[in-house]
């Protein structure tokens, strides 16, 4: 009985302890960040600030792929009837979602909130601009976009990640124009090199952010051939703009399908990312590919081409055309 | 989540966004 006393004095002694390191590390993390938005409103730039590798593998350890799948097979539990009402009316009061755009709007229609979260559009509410030629593939915020420099892509401003890292070797030029020119590794350029088939051409990127609320279809963003599909298994940290502008790298670390082929102009792909709450990645005219797998070995990828003997065009998409979907858990 | 596209696009291509703007599927990201 004493050495079981012992031992809980023990703990709950060393509960204070811990409660104030981390109190104090908190405050302390609060501090800076409000320094840094004193800076900014009299017009010093900040550099962001970004996660250490510890605070990254501790992020990285968090079990988010466990709890995206848990979160996937509860919202795919059949509510009640009398409970459809309530709990969508929370999450659309929560997320601010515009039920008048759906194609459906009676709640009670929605089974489950899986089947509410892929809920389709009413056509005319999302007209395709027919003046310029790449459209946004989806509702959300612009996080980052323009020319790619020196094989680095800025997930947010100033915070940027690896192009090669995110969409792995450039083998898929075999399927695509039967060529490999492989990537020179201590000229990181050459793999931006590798992507740009056009004289005279450049490389350009756009990341659009899906909120919890939007809709979380995708759409074809321009007139393009989808010749390869590129699986990175991976984990699920959130990707709200916060933690893209803390996280270095974070797309790389996160499961995503990359999308590539040509347009009128080269070299096209679109990459989807999946996130904590939004686990699972559909891509209509892919019925192989499988996310979110309880098992992956880290860093690997598997690769599927679209391109075969009787089909030397792979998948033809026009802009503004169905292309896929991200789904809860 | 995040869809991020990566393209080539003669020198001349241009965006018109503004970074942190909202956006809807269907309208236009950019133009040559």
């Amino acid at each position: 009985f004493n050495a079981a006393s012992l031992g809980l004095q023990a703990r709950i002694k060393i509960f204070p302890l811990l409660f104030a390191s981390g109190g104090g590390y908190v405050g302390y993390d609060q501090y800076c960040r409000y320094k840094d938005r004193e800076l900014t409103k009299i017009g010093i730039e900040v550099p962001p600030r970004i996660a250490n590798a510890t605070q990254v593998a501790l992020y990285k350890s968090i079990p988010t792929r466990l709890l995206s799948r848990a979160w996937g097979r509860l919202n795919q539990v059949e509510l009640p009837t009398w409970l459809r009402k309530p709990v969508y009316s929370l999450y659309i009061w929560t997320f601010g979602v515009n039920m008048q755009e759906a194609a459906v709007e009676d709640l009670i229609h929605y089974r489950n909130l899986g089947e509410f979260f892929r809920r389709k559009l009413k056509p005319a509410v999302r007209p395709v601009c027919d003046s310029h030629c790449v459209i946004s593939p989806a509702d959300g915020k612009i996080l980052h976009f323009g020319r790619v420099r020196n094989c680095e892509v800025e997930q947010v401003k100033g915070v940027t990640y690896s192009l090669e890292t995110f969409l792995g070797p450039h083998t898929w030029a075999e399927a695509i124009n039967n060529t490999v020119k492989p990537s020179n590794k201590d000229d990181p350029s050459s793999f931006q090199d590798l992507l740009v088939t056009k004289e005279g051409n450049e490389l350009f990127h756009c990341v659009v952010y899906l909120a919890p609320g939007d809709y979380h279809c995708f759409h074809s963003p321009t007139d393009w051939r989808v010749a390869h599909r590129r699986h990175f298994p991976g984990s699920l940290m959130s990707v709200n703009p916060g933690v893209a502008r803390w996280i270095k790298e974070l797309f790389c670390h996160n499961e995503r399908v990359v999308l590539s082929g040509e347009w009128a102009h080269g070299f096209f792909s679109l990459t989807a990312v999946g996130a904590t709450n939004v686990g699972s990645i559909r891509i209509y005219f892919d019925k192989e590919l499988r996310t979110n797998a309880p098992r992956y070995s880290k860093g690997s990828y598997n690769d599927f081409s679209y391109l075969s003997n009787n089909n030397q065009e792979g998948v033809s998409m026009r802009k503004g055309e169905h292309l896929g979907e991200f789904n809860l858990g | 989540s995040t869809i991020v596209l990566l393209f080539e696009a003669p020198r001349d291509f241009t965006f018109n966004l503004k970074a942190g703007q909202k956006i809807r599927f269907g309208e236009p990201l950019g133009t040559m």
